[in-house]
């Protein structure tokens, strides 16, 4: 474990419980899209499927527990909660995302590191990952409001990739036979993804005006 | 041994 997998897995974690608590606090998800979260929890059901059959280290099971429950209450809130779901956007977060679901599934069947079940659905998940942002990106392009809950989730969500990019360039050069070509070209897709929104944010900050993303 | 062939990243 080095210190920018650490920090990564940190960044992560915050910005799945910062979004579950700020639900759970202020009773609303205005600006949050169901689909991304919906994606999330598909992503973490499809890679944690070893948890209890591959025990890596008390802190991974630990980690693959709370990212599982974070993400299916964040689900659960914006599906289920009385008050939660009334302020859902729902007409606004239409990405039809089993235009995303079903491709990456013919990927992972197609391109994985074994061709068994629990491969094929952990290479689902890392092709899946790669784009669960997009309904939530569309979401914020659309409504062009970014209030601080929105967009200190995807800043955090885009610190964690570029966080992981870094881990994988550590490991490469410290372990031998550390390749996993799958893991790094979805995470470069994946965090290129993160790339046009962490431009406006921060020019944004630094003008210290309203986040506006072009239409 | 366990670890390599696994996935030990989250």
């Amino acid at each position: 474990m080095n210190l920018f997998r650490l920090a990564g897995d940190m960044t992560h974690l915050v910005s799945v419980v910062v979004l579950l608590l700020k639900i759970h606090t202020i009773k609303s998800c205005a600006g949050v899209s169901l689909k991304t979260q919906e994606l999330y929890a598909l992503v973490f059901a499809a890679r944690y499927l070893d948890l209890f059959v591959h025990f890596v280290s008390l802190y991974n099971t630990v980690m693959k527990l709370v990212f599982l429950a974070s993400s299916f209450s964040i689900v659960w809130y914006m599906r289920k909660h009385k008050i939660v779901r009334r302020t859902y956007d729902r007409e606004h977060d239409t990405f039809r995302h089993h235009f995303i679901v079903l491709p990456c599934l013919v990927l992972a069947l197609l391109i994985n590191e074994r061709f068994t079940f629990r491969e094929v659905m952990w290479a689902f998940s890392i092709y899946l990952e790669a784009v669960a942002i997009l309904p939530q990106l569309v979401l914020l392009q659309r409504t062009r409001n970014i209030d601080n809950l929105t967009g200190q989730y995807v800043f955090f969500l885009g610190a964690y990739r570029v966080l992981y990019i870094l881990n994988w360039i550590y490991r490469y050069f410290t372990e031998p036979h550390f390749v996993h070509w799958i893991s790094w070209i979805a995470g470069i897709v994946q965090t290129v993804l993160y790339a046009d929104f962490f431009y406006y944010y921060i020019i944004s900050w630094k003008n210290n005006v309203k986040l506006e993303l072009p239409a | 041994s366990s670890e390599l062939s696994g996935h030990d990243e989250l």
